[in-house]
């Protein structure tokens, strides 16, 4: 159904990975990787049709257009871009996708958000890295604090989770302070990838899958 | 405040991967 596109033709995608062989190191079934591919199609092809999603195509596809600069989504795209090329090929997409999936290990997703936090890859989520990302969502949303109220927020988030008060917040006490407040790993659980195949039939129309 | 940052920062909209999903 819908328009056809041969495995043959599918492989010349870079990184395209079998169905199969995804679904199984991942939550989806084979329908949802096949259902996941035609998104990543009209995603990769969306400014420059090379079968890989640049940072420009990612923005475009989160915010429809191409000029709101977000850092954190910046961030997003380059934990998406295991291979850091500066491009997400389509098993990338897929297990990183995964990652958000209700069914993913909750162990795993305080890894992965952990790593989002700590932008500059040290292995510890600094003080001033929490400081630009708290003036990035506030300049996002147009909010103002005096800098005596950041400084207090950031007094009281140090004074939580920095458990050995060494001014960085470190894996471990990243584990602790999450379990404390769950709600901060709310943002790594997409609960509709358990069911995207319902929830955006949009693009699954276009597969060519049957067992949907 | 009984804010955490990371409480305010988890609000950003760069976080909110439905875009995806939805028609490009």
């Amino acid at each position: 159904m819908g328009c056809f596109q041969s495995t043959a033709k599918r492989r010349q995608h870079p990184g395209y990975e079998d169905p199969v062989h995804l679904a199984s190191q991942t939550a989806f079934s084979v329908s949802e990787v096949e259902a996941l591919f035609e998104l990543f199609k009209s995603i990769s092809g969306s400014v420059i049709d090379d079968g890989l999603i640049n940072k420009e195509e990612f923005q475009l596809a989160l915010f429809k257009n191409t000029r709101k600069e977000n850092l954190f989504a910046n961030r997003i795209f380059d934990l998406f871009d295991v291979k850091k090329r500066g491009v997400i090929d389509f098993g990338d997409f897929v297990r990183a996708l995964n990652v958000f999936h209700p069914n993913f290990p909750m162990e795993e997703k305080i890894d992965f958000s952990f790593k989002l936090y700590d932008m500059d890859n040290t292995g510890f989520i600094e003080r001033k890295e929490v400081k630009q990302m708290l003036i990035a969502l506030l300049s996002e949303s147009e909010m103002r604090l005096s800098d005596e109220t950041i400084e207090t927020i950031l007094d009281k988030t140090f004074s939580d989770a920095d458990v050995n008060q060494d001014g960085k917040i470190d894996r471990a006490e990243w584990e602790n302070f999450v379990s404390r407040n769950p709600s901060l790993m709310k943002i790594m659980t997409l609960p509709y990838l358990k069911d995207i195949t319902t929830t955006f039939p949009s693009f699954v129309f276009h597969s060519e899958v049957d067992d949907i | 405040t009984n804010f955490n940052a990371f409480d305010i920062i988890s609000l950003s909209s760069g976080f909110d991967l439905s875009g995806l999903f939805e028609d490009n």
